[in-house]
């Protein structure tokens, strides 16, 4: 996956994503595809959650999927989740889960609950950062106001890192793959690159939904694994999402 | 340096999406959360049965390549849907009523609900 919470001169803030899945789960070889990255296009939903006929949140979604990967709180925050691989993954909190140890989030659960019940960023913030896993993950969260976006690297029992927005030392954007940003990406999966490459080319002024939509249609960044793009936006609670395709020559990852 | 043979020059004219790249929008749902749990998804799901049932089945169909005794298989869809029952609370009762709605084993819908979780490693 590939998120970017970016913030233009004005103070305004984007949230946008490509949701990539389905490595390694079988490959098409009359379509050039991945099996189940094609069989999820079908499945991908935009929700509207309400109470009392007034909207929660909105997402989009999977159906047949309860937790959520991508969504809005109108007038309050966005949030994104992106796969965190390590070692200490979430096979081994799905193992405590079977013996009886329950205390941790699962992943989509914490973030729909977080879309649900928390009133604004900070609130977000301090959930996404203070709950035990049962996996690793990235934490992608922008808010309504300058400088309200942020980026939480979490392993299952600890936050390892918050990376801020920051306009005044030149941070306007934050890009996350599915790399830890002190480390280098995967030689064979560089996404992160690509990505800052085309945000610096825009350049701060000119960032908006459909010059991150730009971003996230270039290749690598759009890759045989994108199932859609999702452009969020808080103050209006705006959430719109396409099926994205990569046609021939196109990066597998 | 060496250049990723599959990179291109950044993308300008994009949106509105069009072209190769872009395969069509997505429906728009409203889920009711004043409904119980389980009642909430049964619109949603009733529409994408067909779709849903296409993912499983290919998902089951990798597995059984790795697991061919048909005994092994039973044993780890019933220990999947005892799983779906220790969720917690809304989640347990929307996965139990999308499987219902859906017309699919509960452990398969278990498995697709903890993707996450099994794919971090």
């Amino acid at each position: 996956c590939t998120s970017i919470v970016a913030e233009d001169t004005t103070g305004k803030l984007y949230h946008a994503r490509n949701l990539d899945f389905g490595l390694f789960l079988g490959w098409d070889i009359k379509n050039s595809s991945w099996t189940v990255t094609k069989e999820l296009k079908p499945l991908m939903v935009s929700v509207d959650f309400q109470r009392n006929n007034k909207t929660v949140f909105k997402s989009s979604n999977l159906a047949g999927y309860v937790g959520m990967i991508s969504g809005v709180k109108p007038g309050a925050f966005s949030l994104t989740l992106n796969e965190r691989f390590s070692v200490d993954g979430g096979y081994i909190g799905l193992f405590e889960w079977i013996v009886g140890q329950r205390d941790g989030w699962w992943m989509s659960f914490l973030t729909r609950n977080v879309l649900e019940n928390c009133t604004s960023y900070e609130d977000a913030k301090d959930r996404l950062v203070n709950s035990k896993l049962l996996a690793p993950a990235y934490f992608i969260l922008g808010g309504m106001k300058s400088g309200e976006g942020c980026i939480i690297t979490r392993s299952r029992s600890a936050t390892l890192d918050i990376w801020p927005l920051d306009t005044k030392k030149g941070i306007w954007y934050l890009v996350e793959t599915n790399y830890d940003r002190w480390k280098d990406p995967f030689v064979l999966d560089n996404r992160r690159d690509p990505a800052m490459k085309c945000l610096n080319q825009t350049m701060q002024e000119n960032i908006s939904l459909p010059t991150i939509y730009n971003v996230l249609s270039t290749k690598p960044v759009l890759n045989k694994l994108t199932v859609s793009t999702t452009l969020l936006e808080v103050s209006d609670g705006h959430i719109e999402t396409y099926l994205r395709d990569c046609p021939d020559p196109c990066s597998p990852w | 340096s060496a250049k990723d043979p599959f990179s291109e020059e950044c993308k300008i004219h994009e949106y509105p999406p069009s072209g190769p790249t872009y395969k069509g929008n997505v429906p728009k749902y409203i889920i009711n959360l004043d409904l119980p749990p389980s009642e909430r998804w049964v619109k949603l799901v009733t529409d994408k049965k067909a779709e849903l049932k296409i993912m499983i089945f290919s998902l089951k169909g990798m597995l059984k390549a790795l697991i061919h005794n048909k005994k092994y298989m039973a044993a780890l869809e019933n220990k999947l849907a005892w799983l779906g029952t220790t969720l917690p609370y809304p989640f347990d009762e929307e996965i139990k009523g999308i499987a219902s709605a859906a017309d699919i084993p509960l452990g398969d819908i278990v498995v697709f609900n903890i993707f996450y979780e099994i794919f971090t490693v």
